[in-house]
């Protein structure tokens, strides 16, 4: 464990509890796709199946276990709970053409030929691309609410911190995963333009607005 | 086992 990864799990949690936090407070989840989250319970279930043959820490464990009831949670209040508010009109992005691709590179391309080795890797390659469906949404509707841009900036931090982590490890470690590596480096560059508007913009009491 | 040496990694 470093300093990169731990402050990356945290931005991760953070994210996580301030998306259910949103939903749950303001009773709504406006703005919000549904697709994504749904792509999010889907990377923590393929991701941690570990959970039920290897124990690592507690401290593992117990995040597997926070961000699976989280995402789970939050898909329950998008389309179940709260479902009134649901957007379906914008959220319209098709995750087929992520899904299927992605599974064919995960069979194609892994470490290991093993069940869980393999939904490791569909889990790698379809958590960097999860966030497209939210990203396209707010490109459609021109505008997100300020509390999903603080969701959307501690989500896009936690894998550009893990970029540092694989820094850290490959100096100190020699250790580096080109899979996860280069997963994290395509998942963290789709957040580029996000990250200029929100510094730009959002940091200066602005409300993120794209140009229509 | 631990050929993937990040298997501790969230």
């Amino acid at each position: 464990m470093n300093v990169f990864r731990l402050t990356g799990d945290l931005s991760h949690l953070a994210a996580i509890i301030i998306l259910l936090l949103k939903i749950w407070k303001s009773r709504s989840c406006a703005g919000i796709s549904g697709k994504s989250q749904i792509l999010f319970a889907i990377v923590f279930t393929t991701r941690y199946l570990d959970l039920l043959t290897s124990f690592i820490s507690i401290y593992n464990t117990s995040m597997k276990v926070i961000y699976i009831g989280c995402a789970y949670a939050t898909v329950y209040l998008i389309y179940m709970k709260f479902r009134a508010t649901y957007d379906g009109n914008h959220d319209s992005f098709r995750v087929e053409f992520l899904v299927v691709p992605v599974g064919g590179l995960a069979v194609l391309v892994n470490h290991d030929f093993s069940f869980l080795e393999i939904l490791w890797t569909f889990s790698i390659y379809l958590e960097s691309v999860a966030i497209l469906p939210q990203l396209f949404m707010i490109s459609k509707t021109g505008e997100a609410e300020t509390i999903t841009t603080h969701y959307l900036f501690c989500l896009g931090l936690y894998r550009a911190l893990y970029l540092l982590n694989w820094i850290w490890r490959f100096y100190f470690e020699s250790f580096f995963d080109m899979i996860a590596i280069v997963a994290g480096v395509v998942q963290t560059v789709l957040y580029c333009d996000f990250f200029y508007l929100y510094i730009t913009k959002v940091l200066k009491g602005k409300k993120l607005s794209l140009p229509a | 086992e631990g050929e993937r040496g990040n298997k501790d990694e969230l």
